[in-house]
């Protein structure tokens, strides 16, 4: 479908992508802490693209095997969700993927 | 108003109350730190009871200075969200509170 393939490009074009909810507090801490390592990813608030929004979060789903929000990709790459993410930085493994993603 | 009536109540009928919302990871995390205390809140999923959840949202907002979710009562006296009712347990001091408000 159309909105598959936008999904497929959007993290194929662009090094780290988090699709959000903007008034979701483990949305926010994603955010947060790539703010803190200073990335910026490219952010898509699902709760703001109305009807498209759903439609998106199933899409992702079909693609993922996840419906939750956060859904991050690093470097076209399926990470996972808050807990995946914070997980990764933990063990080191966050930083130097996001640096390879950028070309870095 | 009778909404707001309803909620003073509730939390002086009840001696651990969480207004929640059912997908929520915060609203999660509160509702699994009682239960591992063995504690049973009455929990209120805001977004299962469809117009009237919106409503309660702002009269607690009203009520209490708080619209967000999870907005946690212990003995009738408003706690806050999910990090207030974290740091309380870190702290020690939620539990004395939860057995002082079951009458123990
Ligand atoms: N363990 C997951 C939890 C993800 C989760 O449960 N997300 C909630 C919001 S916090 C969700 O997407 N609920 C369904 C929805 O909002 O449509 C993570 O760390 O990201
Ligand atoms: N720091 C607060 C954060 C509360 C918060 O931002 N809650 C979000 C959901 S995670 C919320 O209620 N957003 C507005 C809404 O869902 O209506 C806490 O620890 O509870
Ligand atoms: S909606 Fe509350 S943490 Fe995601």
């Amino acid at each position: 479908s159309t909105l598959e393939e936008s999904v497929k490009s959007t993290v194929a074009e662009n090094p780290v992508v988090v699709y959000s909810k903007s008034w979701c507090s483990y949305s926010s801490e994603v955010k947060n802490l790539f703010k803190s390592l200073q990335v910026k990813p490219l952010v898509v608030e699902l709760d703001e693209l109305g009807p498209e929004g759903s439609q998106l979060q199933n899409v992702l789903e079909r693609l993922t095997g996840q419906y939750t929000v956060p859904n991050v990709f690093i470097g076209g790459k399926h990470i996972g969700g808050c807990s995946d993410t914070l997980q990764l930085y933990n063990r080191g493994e966050l930083e130097p993927m996001i640096a390879e993603a950028s070309g870095k």
